[in-house]
């Protein structure tokens, strides 16, 4: 796409496959491009190498711009993390821990995943690592009484964040999805206001099956924002363009690695650049 | 689904008088949009586009009553040929141990897949030994150890702080001296664009010469499909493909993209998270998923 091209349908079909490329969706991409065009029409642009700087432009209005801060006034803050199997949850917990842990925050962790094979262990490796503590019980329990649990260490610790960990589970399973409907009734009955933040984590390879697991969490579990995690692979998460137009959930946080400070703030602006390289 | 749509565009097309090739073209693009929903890579859906519309522009779809149905036709049987046959076997070696190599990116089901394996080849008889051979991800090697005992398989490890080539040779020297005929080893999750990880299984590769390097890929897949098979493909030569995680509601257009890019046979369909939910690779399912 160099300037100095003719604006015409060849320019705007190329446009379109560089979205579809990047898992935006074939009808997020053409609304995209009839947007394009508009605009193109409007501002009377001849230049065919402003293009990419007006969709890029359409793109980060889409995805939004103040909603990216966490809401952290109540004590303890409660966040539930959510999201099909292998996502990046537990790991994305780790990393989320340590941040408050740096910001000088007194963190609690709950192992809620008490079905998966060792899933337990792996968050109390984590809880190490950041250096705070994890409420649990033995693999096989309720994972409503592991919530039940935290909420009430919390309080009486005064910690200033509680972060709850979920069991992978696929948004198609109905009982699993009740599961989680329980620990939300758990939770609002022990304290009205919680949870703060309920973080819906999404696989940046994931394509457009992402809407529908957005569609299912948001009715089970009320998502108040996405973390999008393996950003560092070649996948551009461009699904989430459609999850915000559709579905208004902003993307909060992405996954940049493995690592413990693997966890940015969403940029807007770095997402766009990103989806056009 | 695309049945229906295509219905409707040929009905609005008949309405016109006699179908031609303009016409045809306005079917693919019901096609085109029906593919890239399901996943499926935008490049693969363009081959296969072209591969269809030679076999519709013929008499026979032209003329025909039910264009809609011949076009579906055609698509259906493509789709089912570029998938591939069910070859859920695996290639048991005639000097045992039969090594299998689990790889692909990070939380697409590889650890779980190496316990639904060893469970499913044990009851074909085997005596499969599992590999701990992932030295990174916090409790991994608890984790298939647990899988491990579940299913009474026995686990070798070297704990974590042993590199993962000196982990598969001494499976495999465990192997010989304990009569496991069949050895799968679970690795860490990696991205296909880590230079030092790629090189750490083309590590693994030499020292114990895997006879089937299974490819993990998460059913969810979505156009990155075709670079990170490409990628593993290209790096290790793999063998086979396992998709993971169809008991949802993707459509799985990636293992299409998959299949195309790589030739190598889709073997096994991950259905559930507990260790017997393990099927062969039915291509016309798959074909129907995609089709809506
Ligand atoms: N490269 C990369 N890997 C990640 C990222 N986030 C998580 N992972 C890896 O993804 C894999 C799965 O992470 P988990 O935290 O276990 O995922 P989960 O959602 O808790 O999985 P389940 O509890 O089994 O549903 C692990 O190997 C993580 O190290 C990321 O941002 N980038
Ligand atoms: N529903 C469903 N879940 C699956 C399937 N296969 C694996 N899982 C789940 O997916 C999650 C990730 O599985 P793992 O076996 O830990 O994935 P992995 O590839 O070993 O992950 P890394 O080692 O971190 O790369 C777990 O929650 C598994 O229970 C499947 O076929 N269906
Ligand atoms: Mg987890
Ligand atoms: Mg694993």
């Amino acid at each position: 796409l160099v300037s100095g091209k003719k604006i015409d349908d060849e320019l705007y079909e190329e446009l379109e496959e560089l979205l579809i490329q990047a898992d935006v969706g074939v009808n997020t991409a053409i609304e995209l491009v009839e947007d394009l065009r508009k605009a193109v029409k409007e501002r009377k642009i001849e230049d065919s190498g402003e293009l990419k700087n007006v969709l890029k432009e359409l793109v980060a209005d889409i995805m939004g711009s103040e909603e990216f801060k966490l809401k952290t006034v109540n004590k303890p803050t409660v966040i539930v993390v959510v999201g099909v199997n292998g996502a990046g949850k537990t790991t994305t917990i780790g990393k989320l821990a340590n941040n408050f842990k740096q910001d000088g925050k007194n963190v609690l962790l709950a192992a809620g995943d008490t079905f998966r094979a060792a899933a337990i262990d792996q968050l109390e490796i984590w809880g190490n690592r950041v250096g705070c503590d994890v409420i649990k019980h033995q693999e096989g329990a309720d994972p409503a009484a592991v919530v039940y649990d935290s909420l009430q260490a919390a309080k009486a610790r005064e910690s200033d964040i509680l972060i709850i960990d979920t069991a992978g589970r696929l948004h198609t399973k109905v009982n699993l999805m009740e599961e989680l409907k329980k620990i939300f009734r758990v939770i609002s009955r022990e304290m009205p206001d919680a949870p703060d933040e309920v973080l819906l984590v999404l696989d940046a390879t994931t394509g457009q099956n992402a809407i529908s697991q957005s569609k299912l969490f948001a009715q089970a579990a009320g998502v108040t924002g996405i973390v999008l995690t393996k950003l560092d692979g070649t996948a551009k998460g461009g699904v989430v363009i459609g999850i915000k137009s559709e579905l208004n959930i902003p993307v909060k946080f992405i996954g940049v690695g493995e690592q413990i400070d693997d966890l940015k703030e969403f940029s807007p602006q770095d997402f766009v650049e990103a989806l056009f390289e | 689904g695309l049945a229906e749509k295509l219905q409707n565009t040929f009905q609005k097309l008949k309405g016109k008088g006699k179908l031609n090739e303009a016409d045809v073209d306005q079917a693919m693009r019901d096609v085109r949009v029906a593919l890239l929903e399901a996943d499926v890579n935008f490049k693969v859906v363009k081959d296969f586009i072209k591969k269809v519309k030679e076999r519709a522009v013929g008499q026979e779809v032209l003329q025909s009553l039910t264009p809609g149905q011949h076009v579906i036709k055609i698509v259906n049987d493509e789709l089912t040929e570029l998938l591939g046959g069910t070859q859920s076997k695996i290639n048991i070696s005639s000097k045992p141990p039969t090594v299998i190599m689990l790889v692909g990116l990070q939380g697409a089901g590889k650890t779980t897949t190496a316990g639904k394996l060893a469970n499913l080849l044990r009851k074909q008889g085997r005596r499969p030994l599992l590999v701990a051979g992932d030295v990174y991800r916090p409790a991994a090697i608890k984790q298939l150890q647990v899988l491990g005992d579940q299913l009474s398989i026995p686990v070798y490890t070297l704990g974590d702080k042993t590199n993962p080539v000196d982990i598969a040779k001494g499976a495999m020297e465990h192997a010989r001296s304990y009569n496991n005929d069949i050895v799968i080893i679970d690795t860490a999750g990696r991205l296909h664009i880590n230079e030092e990880l790629m090189e750490e299984l083309q590590n693994v590769k030499n020292a114990v010469h895997p006879h089937e390097i299974l490819f993990v890929m998460d059913a969810t897949t979505g156009q990155d499909a075709v670079n990170i098979a490409q990628s593993f493909h290209e790096r290790l030569g793999i063998d086979g493909v396992i998709i993971t995680k169809l008991d949802g509601d993707t459509r799985g257009g990636g293992a299409l993209s998959v299949k195309a890019v790589t030739g190598k046979p889709i073997k096994f369909a991950g259905m559930g998270e507990k260790l017997d939910a393990l099927e062969p690779f039915h291509p016309d399912r798959i074909a129907s998923r995609i089709l809506g």
